[in-house]
Order: structure tokens, then C-alpha cells, then sequence
């Protein structure tokens, strides 16, 4: 595993954690995207089937574990034990318009027509998308809280750091899947204009608060 | 065809 690699997995796993311990901590899931969550965690659960399949390393296995487990965890507490707090009115996003379309790119474009591989394709197009929710929120309120916001820079960085992965693994290993890396791709660019008010913003002290 | 690299990255 090289360094980019390395590096992003954590930052994932740090996302991950920070935004469970943000709704734990506060017994709230006030400005959080119910909806993005649920996406993510359709996004592990179809990825992951491999898990039943094939052995690579116990770090693969136990990462993969924990991401479906804390991304389910999310999902729990947003919409049973904190449901109160759930900012349903604003979470106001049509999945529908991205499930569907996804669904039918990973049945047209895959690398094989196979059960596993098309839900793995779904799942790398699902991912690439599966933020708008809580973007399109954060838009509507026109705010997002601090730690919030450090928890998409966290997401938008394990991405960008996997681009540098697969250049890396193309240079030194001959490898590269064109799903993979046009879906990181269009991932990474969906978060520029965060990582843009992030760096102005949220890392000089101020808010995140968007214009009206 | 078998894609272990797939398996491998998370």
C-alpha cells in the first residue's frame, strides 16, 4: 500500500468517526443529510459483498467492517434514536434522481456482466454522488456547523488522496480502472467548491455561511 | 476475470 492510499483510508475513517461522535456528542443530528447517509451506507454494503467472497488482508477486512458498521450506526441514529432532531424539511434532496440513473449506468457500463461486479460498479457511481444530499442541505440552510464541515473536508480528502493513489499504482504497478478513476474524478470536483470555503472560511476561524 | 485489486482498496 503506498502512502496516498495509506493516508486516505484514514481520513475516511476519520470522517466516519468524527461525524458519529459529532451527533453523540450533541444527541443531535441537527444540518446532517439523513439521506447521504443512507446512500453511504447502501455504497458499503454493495462494495463490501466481497467481504463473503475474498480474504485480501485482516486490515481490509477490518476496515470494511467498520465502515459498514458505523455508517449503519449513522443511520440509527438519525432516524431512530436522535429522529427528533433530524432537519427532515431541509434533507429535502430527490435520491430517486441519483439512485436510478446510477443503477441503469452500472447495468450499461461495467467491466462484466455479472451480479457482484455490476453491484460493485453501482456502488463506485453511487459514491461519486452520494454527498449531494447533505451539499444540497448545506446550500439550503445557507449554513453548516464547524465540525460539520471538517467532516467533508475529511470525506472530499480520502478521495482526492486516492486519485494520487491510482496515478501511483499506474506508474509503479501498471494498473488503472477507468470506472474507478472517472467516477473519483467527478467525486473530487463535487467537493471543490467546499474545499474552496473550507480553506477561506472555516480555516481562518469563521463559519461556514453561504451568501443569500 | 478476477479483479483482486478491486477486493484490495476500499
Amino acid at each position: 500500500m503506498n502512502i496516498f492510499r495509506g493516508i486516505a483510508d484514514f481520513s475516511h475513517l476519520a470522517a466516519i468517526i468524527i461525524l458519529l461522535h459529532k451527533i453523540w456528542k450533541s444527541r443531535s443530528c441537527a444540518g446532517i443529510s439523513g439521506k447521504s447517509q443512507i446512500l453511504f451506507a447502501i455504497v458499503f454494503t454493495t462494495r463490501y459483498l466481497d467481504l463473503l467472497t475474498s480474504f485480501i488482508s485482516l486490515y481490509n477486512t477490518s476496515m470494511k467492517v467498520i465502515y459498514i458498521s458505523c455508517s449503519y450506526a449513522t443511520v440509527y441514529l438519525i432516524y431512530m434514536k436522535f429522529r427528533a432532531t433530524y432537519d427532515g424539511n431541509h434533507d429535502s434532496f430527490r435520491v430517486e434522481f441519483l439512485v436510478v440513473p446510477v443503477g441503469g449506468l452500472a447495468v450499461l457500463i461495467n467491466h462484466d456482466f455479472a451480479l457482484l461486479e455490476i453491484l460493485w460498479t453501482f456502488s463506485i457511481y453511487l459514491e461519486s454522488v452520494a454527498i449531494l444530499p447533505q451539499l444540497f442541505m448545506i446550500s439550503k440552510t445557507g449554513e453548516a456547523e464547524t465540525i460539520t464541515t471538517h467532516y467533508l473536508f475529511c470525506l472530499g480528502l480520502y478521495r482526492a488522496l486516492y486519485l494520487f493513489n491510482w496515478i501511483w499504482r499506474f506508474y509503479f504497478e501498471g494498473f488503472f480502472d477507468m470506472i474507478a478513476i472517472v467516477a473519483g474524478l467527478v467525486q473530487t470536483v463535487l467537493y471543490c467548491d467546499f474545499f474552496y470555503l473550507y480553506v477561506t472560511k472555516v480555516l481562518k476561524g469563521k463559519k461556514l455561511s453561504l451568501p443569500a | 476475470r478476477e479483479f483482486t485489486y478491486r477486493h484490495d482498496e476500499l
